[in-house]
């Protein structure tokens, strides 16, 4: 049974897409049998792996409206000698959000095409900066939660209305959803905000607080413009040492 | 009749709620009316200018709910011997978009709510990472849209899915907004990233383009955690200066 793993928080640009796009990667490296869907209609992990979402004709949208399957949308990535699994975004997504708004059963689009889904050992969703209803099907249809944190100001006020609607989506509709844990980002140990910051999440969270911060690294910023994973783009790179690390963390949990 | 500027990108993390914060503060320093709303249910420029959001009884919510007037739930902030007055956002506004969804008008909440305001030059609304209720909410009660881009990677790709946005917005709901122009933020002019995007907004928007970047400065990450704007908190750093900068070619333009 695979582990579904929803990549959210609302803050916007705190490395959601850097570490769902660079996590699956390093765990495709490690022999895993990795998924990665992309739930944002901004589409930025698509693009960032080097897919033109605006020409794909299958998309996690057409899988939404009962179109395709997502055997027949997904895309083979290429990790060195392994690959991965890819769900791609669509720009038409941000209609969807109005579109499927009366659907009844919204809630679900996403938890119901995964349903006959086992293959794999790892499924990452990749979620836009908001609580809406893709964010809510994410968290439907996964079973853990992993935050990506920016140890900046405000960082874990954003956290406390996060964990709110987890709590209330695990009440009403999906018992089985957990938080898996927050990992820093961005982090930059010559920053005393950042330093404060993450020891404040540590001992908030405790073992759930993911050790290794996810240092702040150009490679990481400069990789998606290549479509590369930072482990074509550079893999001696900080960004690749920290994300293989944090896999390696994430399996030694298991 | 005041200016209405809404501060919009999709992308998350670009720089808006640090623009609509500095930028309102640097016209107030030179001797404009300002008022700034904060409508991102994350209430990051509320909590960045040091209000407890989770603690006030009138926010922008209550005045969409026509429990409150805007002039009830305004906040007077003292911008050194200058005072700019401020609409504080509130964490309910994150179930707003579920339960206005279906009330008629829905688009209008806030431009009804500014129908009567005629005192301030200029009236700027900080809008939520996504193109949902409360966005289109300033994109309707606005007369322009200022774009905070950051100049990484699908930075202009995201930008024509706002563009597209605002067409629609225009022609269905709102005639009278227009596009005010583009400011590149977190501009570090050693990453050549940084370099080869900005080139292609200049050469894409004209003179729409402001001049200047916002250069990367770390007091501009910090002063939000002190409640400060950037004039208050390190007046003589580039991040006061860029800001200052861009509030004088705004009032040259005029
Ligand atoms: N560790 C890092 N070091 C340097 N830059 C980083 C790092 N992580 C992310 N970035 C950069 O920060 C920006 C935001 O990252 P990213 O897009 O992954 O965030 P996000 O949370 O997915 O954003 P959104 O809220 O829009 O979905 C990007 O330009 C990215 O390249
Ligand atoms: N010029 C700058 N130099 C350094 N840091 C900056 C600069 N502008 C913004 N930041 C930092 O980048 C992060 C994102 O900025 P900000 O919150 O203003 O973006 P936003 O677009 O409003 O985000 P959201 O999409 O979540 O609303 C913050 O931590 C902020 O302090
Ligand atoms: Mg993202
Ligand atoms: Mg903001």
């Amino acid at each position: 049974k695979p582990r579904i793993i929803a990549i959210a928080n609302q803050k916007g640009g705190v490395g959601k897409t850097t570490t769902a796009i660079n996590l699956s990667a390093a765990l495709t490296r490690l022999d895993k049998q990795v998924m990665l869907i992309d739930i944002d209609p901004g589409a930025h992990a698509t693009y960032g792996l080097g897919i033109l979402a605006h020409k794909l004709e299958r998309t996690v949208y057409n899988v939404f409206k009962g179109e395709a399957t997502i055997e027949d949308a997904i895309i083979e990535i290429l990790i060195e000698d392994k690959s991965m699994d890819f769900l791609p975004s669509s720009l038409e997504l941000a209609e969807a959000e109005m579109i499927l708004f009366n659907t009844p059963g919204r809630e679900f689009l996403l938890s119901n095409a995964l349903s006959s889904i086992t293959k794999y050992d790892f499924i990452f969703i990749d979620c836009p900066p908001s609580l809406g209803l893709m964010t809510l099907n994410a968290l439907v249809a996964a079973r853990e939660v992993f935050i990506p944190l920016q140890a900046e100001f405000l960082a874990l006020q954003g956290l406390s209305k996060l964990l709110d609607s987890i709590a209330i989506i695990k009440e009403r509709l999906n018992p089985a959803l957990e938080l898996m844990g927050v990992v820093a980002t961005r982090f930059d140990g010559r920053r005393i905000l950042n330093r404060e910051v993450v020891e404040k999440i540590r001992s908030y969270f405790g073992e759930k607080a993911y050790n290794l911060p996810i240092r702040e690294n150009i490679s990481l910023a400069e990789s998606p413009s290549h479509g590369l994973t930072i482990f074509e783009y550079s893999p001696s790179s900080y960004g690749a040492t920290d994300y293989l690390a944090l896999a390696e963390d994430i399996l030694e949990r298991t």
